[in-house]
């Protein structure tokens, strides 16, 4: 699955997932990703997610929506992207990541698996990173 | 603070020598969105050409490049959301297009529907003037041999995918 999310100069936000779905699925499964709320969700009031990850637990917990939840509360992008996975991991044994932005600006790349490939440039400045607490710059 | 992008290639195993393919990938796709977002364009333009840019690179499970069902053979889904407006479109099972994400964007331009399906979604393609491609353009000597391997009785394809819960 890939994904990304983007709040534009206006502060107009948007978000998009694309996946070929899970390892040999049974023909005509269909996951999380193409479901508002679960793949990706995207609000200029509250924020933006694309996720990724086992498809039929981040369906159950509606993940993408879940963490703009916690951010409705008054989470920060990271604490509310940790929050969706931790609960999703402990309630339903599922692992994925997040990319999530907030109508600030305020980003994050977060994940309960061992890596995801993830890349953010704001401020003409690329961060990227793979693997737990990896964040890496350069100029873009 | 704006604008800003973010991008992400899966969460799911990937092994060491292909790391930094995948590294690249993500960091040429955010590039690709943020000089969308620096000449003034869209946070939408923005998201659907870097994803469009990960659907062509055959490293990430995506258009080109995607995992297999257990024929063997590609379907694929995609959404994109406006947060403007809650608008959103998406596609689920299509199989031979090479950006999904651009067919979802249509949807949510052109029809009144939040998703279209297998082969409705195929005809809206077609309506719409996007082109098919050959079915195998989408299938990698990777995603086949995965494939292959997890057809094994005793294959556990969700582990093999994201890797064990830890």
């Amino acid at each position: 699955t890939v994904g990304a999310v983007a709040v534009d100069s206006e502060g107009n936000i948007a978000c998009a997932t694309s996946t070929g779905g899970m390892l040999n699925k049974m023909e005509g499964r269909v996951g999380d990703t193409p479901c508002i709320g679960s793949g990706g969700y995207a609000d200029n009031q509250t924020g933006a997610v694309s996720t990724t990850g086992h498809g039929e637990t981040i369906m159950k917990v509606t993940l993408a929506r879940l963490i703009l939840f916690h951010m409705e509360q008054g989470q920060s992008v990271e604490a509310a992207s940790d929050l969706g996975l931790a609960y999703m991991k402990t309630r339903v044994g599922g692992l994925g990541g997040v990319v999530t932005v907030d109508p600030q600006g305020n980003w994050a790349a977060r994940f309960s698996s061992l890596q995801m490939a993830w890349a953010a440039a704001q401020k003409d400045t690329l961060h990227y990173g793979l693997y737990t607490g990896e964040h890496f710059t350069q100029s873009i | 603070m704006l604008p800003v992008v973010v991008v992400h290639g899966g969460a799911g195993h990937i092994p060491k020598e292909r790391s930094e393919r995948s590294t690249s990938g993500v960091c040429s796709a955010v590039r690709a969105g943020y000089a969308i977002l620096r000449g003034g364009g869209s946070s939408m333009d923005a998201v659907v050409e870097a994803v469009s840019q990960l659907e062509n690179n055959p490293s990430f499970n995506a258009g080109c490049g995607s995992v297999l069902n257990v024929k063997g053979e590609v379907e694929m889904d995609a959404i994109v959301m406006d947060g403007k407006t809650l608008g959103s479109g998406a596609v689920s099972a299509v199989r031979n297009i090479a950006n999904p994400v651009q067919l979802a964007r249509l949807v949510m331009d052109k029809t009144s529907h939040a998703c279209l399906t297998a082969e409705g979604a195929s005809q809206f393609a077609r309506a719409m003037g996007v082109p098919e491609v050959p079915l195998e353009s989408l299938i990698t000597e990777y995603s086949r041999m995965r494939w292959k391997k997890n057809l094994a009785p005793d294959a556990n394809p969700v582990e093999s995918q994201m890797g064990k819960m830890g």
